[in-house]
């Protein structure tokens, strides 16, 4: 464990239950996409199924736990709870889910490190991970307007993955055996989708003006 | 090479 490693977790962890809490206390899911959630939901779900076979330390048990718990109960708010659920705006929100699924789905079957259950499952979360903040980009895009949160939530989601390209620089440099060049693909073309949204943010930052993307 | 990444990573 480095120092960007656990940086890394930690702006993942809060930019999750950030959003978490956000929704928990206003009510409100506005600006949120429920197709970016629901595939979160998947990642996890496809990525930690070592779960129960494998164990790691701890912190990784822990931090598994937190990040299936807290997609799900996003998801849940979302579609479930009976005030939140009115914020939801569904006409905004119409990126279809297989048009990312099933291409990811694919990839993984064709490309992964060993054909077994567990690991195309593993290799299809990374390639959905990539891809998956889309809906909640193009939402962005069409609303424009972007309230504080939401902005944060995407902006801490955009600083984790950078943080995991800095761990992974390092871990090549002082583990011997350390390559993993899906992990690495993936990742980078992950924070890549990142970098429009990166530029508007530091220029509302620098300018102290409210965030909005271009039509 | 043989495979032996243990997914230690989130």
């Amino acid at each position: 464990m480095n120092i960007f490693r656990l940086a890394g977790d930690m702006t993942h962890l809060v930019s999750v239950l950030v959003l978490l809490l956000k929704i928990h206390t206003i009510k409100s899911c506005a600006g949120i996409s429920l197709k970016t959630q629901e595939l979160y939901a998947l990642v996890f779900t496809t990525r930690y199924l070592d779960l129960f076979t494998d164990y790691i330390s701890l912190y990784n048990t822990v931090m598994k736990l937190i990040f299936l718990g807290s997609s799900f109960s996003i998801v849940w708010y979302i579609r479930r709870h009976k005030i939140v659920r009115r914020s939801y705006d569904k006409d905004q929100d119409t990126f279809r889910h297989y048009f990312i699924v099933l291409p990811c789905l694919v990839l993984a079957l064709l490309i992964h490190h060993k054909f077994t259950f567990k690991e195309v499952m593993w290799t299809f979360s990374l390639y959905l991970e990539a891809v998956a903040i889309l809906p909640q980009l193009v939402l962005l895009q069409r609303t424009r307007n972007i309230d504080n949160l939401t902005g944060q939530y995407v902006f801490l989601l955009g600083a984790y993955r950078a943080l995991y390209i800095l761990n992974w620089i390092y871990r090549h440099y002082t583990e011997p055996h350390y390559v993993h060049w899906i992990t690495w693909i993936a990742g980078i073309v992950q924070t890549l989708l990142y970098a429009d949204f990166f530029y508007y943010y530091f220029q509302s930052w620098k300018n102290n003006v409210k965030l909005q993307l271009p039509a | 090479r043989h495979y032996d990444y243990d997914h230690d990573e989130l």
